[in-house]
């Protein structure tokens, strides 16, 4: 991770149910590519975060520095994707979800 | 009608799926895996799989659930029972389908009068009629009634040319029982005649899948509700930041005061001190123990012990008693 980009960005995460205890019931998918949004949101942003306005006016405030204490915005997942997931219900009978927001696509600063 | 291995399978395909094996992929009816998978596990990998790859939504939905029967004997005749509570009330069915695996089969083929005209001629027997239509019945029942349920349909099933897997759609009989608060259904296939389902192996049993959209599924946290089965506060069943009951709690609590004698250092004997005098004297060891053994007296209790310890140790300093020869030889050591 060391090699990652400061400026707010996707990296890369691989969730293995078998690691959070849910193996049991989740027949498949096994593990999934959630990936995880970090870095900085610091003034002046590139255009790369794509913030939103709020995020924009928000991160000059803390930069012009007149009112202190305001942080600077978060690097949150901007597009995410579903993920199907087939498993065991509470009587064993086979049941598949479509969940949505499971996985990150792009992130954003807000 | 879809046309399906017909597969030997154990209840427990469930587990099979979750073993991961690989589903064998099914070459048509013959095929019989070596490895036991029943339809339905078959089918809902597939459904899967169909959405992993294309993004399908299965019945234009986000939800599939699968119901597997339980077979039961009544008045000779073979009565399936789904237990449809799992449902969620955030899920709205959209399409229900009922898998039943069915094969043609004819009645009893009846004899002929057989008139012996030559020696040799030997009985003809009819030639088997057409073969036996079967009727789809279904009735509904809430958890706790013992009848046979409320009738919520009946459907004629044309005979198949031979064994496949067929569906049905019971759409608006699964609503119309839901709609009721009746969530056990039970499924017949009738015919007429003496059942043949008794000898219908397990993987051959019907199931039912439901299609739904879970409204609740956008919810933020909506994996949690499914799929997240444990919670750190759930394992004492006590609220969270509660103490935990002491009645409940099953770990042994122990008393901090000492109950019994304890094993300390305090050498037996300690506790005789001669008649406190005016000031206090230094006590030469000899005056204090004037035999190298002494008999254990009974212990007094471990306060008035520890009062009058303190007084000794804080009068003199205990010098430990050993005999002369042991002495000697500290010394020369």
């Amino acid at each position: 991770q060391w090699d990652e980009p400061r400026v707010c960005s996707r990296r890369y995460l691989k969730v293995d149910f078998a690691d959070i205890g849910w193996n049991e019931w989740i027949i498949s998918p096994k593990s999934f590519d959630a990936y995880y949004c970090a870095g900085a949101c610091e003034f002046p942003m590139p255009k790369i975060v794509r913030p939103s306005n709020h995020a924009t006016i928000q991160s000059i405030v803390r930069a012009v520095g007149i009112i202190p204490g305001i942080p600077e915005p978060c690097c949150v997942p901007d597009k995410m994707n579903s993920l199907g997931v087939l498993f065991l219900d509470e009587n064993r009978n086979v049941v598949l979800k479509v969940y949505p927001n499971m996985s990150v696509e792009t992130c954003a600063c807000r | 009608s879809h046309m399906a291995p017909a597969r030997s399978s154990s209840p427990e395909a469930s587990e099979n799926l979750l073993g991961h094996k690989d589903p064998p992929h099914s070459q048509g009816n013959t095929a019989s895996a070596p490895e036991a998978q029943d339809m339905l596990s078959v089918h809902m990998l597939r459904l899967y799989e169909k959405y992993s790859r294309r993004g399908a939504r299965p019945g234009g939905g986000n939800t599939v659930r699968s119901f597997r029967a339980r077979l039961e004997m009544i008045d000779q005749k073979a009565m399936y029972f789904f237990n449809l509570t799992s449902m969620q009330d955030s899920e709205m069915i959209l399409t229900a389908t009922f898998h039943f695996y069915s094969e043609p089969w004819w009645p009893r083929a009846r004899e002929a009068p057989c008139k012996q005209r030559a020696k040799n001629a030997s009985c003809r027997l009819l030639p088997p009629g057409l073969p036996t239509r079967q009727h789809l019945v279904f009735h509904s029942l809430s958890q706790n009634t013992a009848t046979h349920g409320l009738l919520r349909g009946a459907m004629a099933l044309t005979p198949p040319p031979k064994g496949l897997w067929q569906a049905k759609d019971i759409s608006p009989i699964v609503k119309a029982a839901r709609r009721d608060g009746e969530l056990l259904l039970s499924a017949q296939l009738e015919s007429g005649e003496k059942d043949p389902e008794v000898s219908r192996p397990n993987h051959q049993a019907p199931y039912i899948l439901i299609y739904a959209n879970d409204l609740a599924i956008s919810e933020p946290n909506s994996v949690a509700v499914t799929l997240q089965r444990y919670d750190p506060f759930q394992a004492g069943d006590t609220e969270p930041g509660a103490a935990p009951n002491s009645s409940v709690d099953p770990r042994v609590r122990r008393a901090t005061q000492a109950t019994g004698p304890l094993q300390d250092n305090e050498l037996p004997g300690l506790d005789e001190r001669p008649a406190h005098t005016s000031h206090t004297q230094h006590y030469h060891k000899h005056e204090l123990w004037p035999s190298p053994f002494r008999a254990l007296k009974p212990r007094v209790g471990r306060k008035d012990r520890r009062k009058k310890g303190q007084d000794v140790f804080l009068a003199s300093s205990q010098v430990l008693n050993f005999d002369e020869q042991t002495m000697q030889k500290a010394r020369r050591k």
